[in-house]
């Protein structure tokens, strides 16, 4: 039992319906799946990386037969029945024809129609069996081609590509983002889906699908998911965006290699006064550079007296035991007595070195 | 790894084997920390618990422990929120190990690339693995050597799916050396001009049949895309902010 392998042994009946995630077969009068299929494979996952998933798609495209791509895809995810849980095997007839009308076809480029699609496995269609033939209005093209007017399936990747691949040049027709349903990432002829815009995941250049997603209040700022938080909150080592961004990117070595901390929407210099070399090491490991290899006081300079906004080591900071830094620091009424900097440079952990090969004197 | 060769003990500290029982090893994994590894997001299809898996590190011959072996536990999984199981897209997982390993000669970890830092088309870089060589499996570790393909180029081999920014291709048209069943996981590490250190590109994640007639190259999830995402767990899981 692939989903539950814990639980299954000899006596129990893994059979279930799932839900089809199988790209090429989304389009199907059906919507659940059962495995092993008729190809023998095991999983949903399998099959997308599986031969037949690959040669049935192309097959489609040289118009061998109309129902193809419905026949295959009987094969990669067989229809479930709601009741027995059990597979719903495609009819012969349609395995024949099929058969029959492409796999000459195959056999022009040196391919060989796959093995386990043996018809004789199949019912022959008649009353009092259940088994699968396409409807007239079946889909011919998987959801990975474009069909063309004509009714002949390209495959989606060769719509608007500039080239003609369909008989009637139907695929360099309306190639606009929007005549396709889809949403053009601005300054760019680049597509993407509706729901990747303002899902925190950057897809068009410049972010530019992930830009003006959040209408925060001065007070706030946006989570890279486009929440808003108050500024308060930012960088104080406890999440409150869902997705904790108010706590990445916090701690950062400007110039000089000065430790600073980006708190409540501005930059902040830590005060040198109660610095420690547990705080190097935990600065360089939350930076992902290893660990401490020097560290220093660095004077401010005198040329901004009384601008400079200090953050001091919290008095119970060792107690904070799994902190981030900035969760580690607080704001004080008074500047940094010393108006010392922390200056530190981290050492990257010794990575992608092979061990010497060993000599043996012969 | 199809058209490799036995790889000596040692030479890929780095490469990992994540186990389940009962089956033993399902992928390959790559340390890149020494609480952290990486492998594919497929590999957890159908078992997401943490509790299921272990990692063995240190081991060149499956069925002969070692003894530079070092087993630890999987803390937690974390799958890319995007992992697309239908097209096999953002096919990336970290694993934090339940301690941190030993360093010594035999489980180091790799570097991981810096940002924009990809690997050239028509360099030379290597695949790691257990995974099926074609006619057996096999329980030393094969390496072998494979050339990295532009992604317009790998578009060509396999029209019927999108290679998207988040692959990488690596192999030969004719399919002589490439990863197979198994090898998912694994590391596509290539060695830096200067220094001699390797980093890691790559990630074994999904190809043609490779025991098949349809050949072509192995297509690996592109780390480099991935390195902020890998830091941005790392650091959340370190101070559980998560």
């Amino acid at each position: 039992c692939p989903s539950t392998p814990s639980t299954c042994d000899a006596r129990n009946n893994c059979s279930h319906c799932e839900p089809i995630t199988l790209e090429l077969c989304m389009n199907l009068p059906y919507n659940s799946t059962t495995y092993p299929n008729y190809l023998g494979h095991a999983t949903q996952s399998e099959s997308s990386v599986s031969w037949e998933s690959s040669l049935f798609p192309a097959l489609v495209q040289t118009n061998c037969y109309k129902y193809l791509m419905f026949f295959a895809c009987t094969m990669l995810v067989p229809k479930c029945d709601s009741h027995t849980h059990q597979r719903v095997p495609p009819c012969r007839s349609l395995c024949r024809s099929s058969k029959e009308r492409c796999e000459s076809v195959l056999g022009i480029v040196g391919l060989q129609w796959p093995e386990d699609t043996d018809c004789n496995q199949f019912p022959e269609d008649g009353p009092s069996v259940t088994c699968l033939l396409p409807d007239p209005d079946v889909d011919e093209c998987s959801p990975s081609h474009f069909k063309c007017r004509s009714g002949r399936c390209v495959l989606s990747s060769k719509r608007c590509d500039g080239h003609m691949d369909c008989d009637d040049d139907s695929d360099e027709d309306n190639c606009g983002c929007v005549e396709r349903g889809l949403w053009e990432c601005p300054g760019t002829r680049l597509c993407i889906k509706h729901s990747m815009i303002c899902d925190g995941f950057p897809d068009c250049p410049l972010l530019k699908d992930e830009n003006n997603c959040s209408v925060c209040e001065d007070n706030e700022l946006a989570c890279n998911n486009h929440q808003c938080i108050h500024r308060t909150l930012w960088c104080d080592g406890t999440k409150h965006c869902s997705d904790s961004s108010d706590e990445w990117d916090c701690v950062s070595l400007s110039e000089g290699s000065v430790v600073t901390v980006f708190r409540t929407g501005v930059d902040y210099h830590v005060c040198g006064d109660d610095w420690t070399m547990d705080l190097s090491q935990l600065t360089c490991s939350q930076l992902g550079l290893g660990g401490p290899a020097s560290v220093s006081l660095v004077p401010d300079p005198p040329s901004v007296p009384g601008r400079r906004r200090w953050l001091h080591v919290h008095p119970d900071w060792r107690q904070r035991n799994g902190s981030a830094l900035q969760g580690l620091l607080e704001k004080r009424g008074h500047a940094c007595y010393s108006r010392n900097r922390v200056s530190l440079h981290c050492s990257r952990e010794d990575c992608g070195l092979r061990p010497a090969v060993r000599l043996y004197k012969r | 790894i199809l058209g490799g060769r036995v790889s000596r003990p040692g030479r890929w500290p780095w490469q990992c084997s994540l186990q389940s029982d009962p089956s033993g090893h399902i992928c390959g994994c790559v340390l890149i920390g020494k609480k952290w590894a990486l492998t594919v997001a497929h590999c957890f299809e159908g078992r997401e618990s943490a509790d299921l898996w272990k990692v063995v590190l240190g081991i060149n011959n499956l069925d002969h422990p070692s003894p530079y072996l070092q087993t630890r536990g999987v803390e937690s999984i974390i799958v890319h929120p995007r992992y697309n199981r239908a097209v096999v897209d953002y096919d990336i997982s970290v694993v934090e190990l339940d301690r941190e390993v030993e360093v010594t000669g035999y489980v180091r970890p790799v570097c991981l690339p810096g940002n924009g830092q990809l690997p050239q088309p028509d360099t030379y870089c290597y695949i790691t693995g257990w995974g099926h060589m074609g006619n057996r499996m096999p329980f030393k570790l094969q390496e072998g050597e494979v050339r990295i393909i532009s992604l317009s180029q790998c578009q060509s081999y396999f029209d019927m799916k999108t290679i998207t920014s988040r692959m990488l291709c690596a192999g030969y048209e004719a399919g002589t050396v490439d990863s197979c069943m198994g090898d998912s996981g694994g590391p596509l590490v290539c060695e830096e001009p200067h220094g001699g250190s390797w980093t890691l590109y790559g990630l074994t994640s999904w190809g043609s049949v490779c025991f098949s007639k349809v050949l072509g190259p192995g297509v690996y999830s592109n780390v480099t895309h991935f390195t902020p995402w890998i830091h941005r767990q790392i650091y959340l899981h370190t101070f559980h902010l998560h």
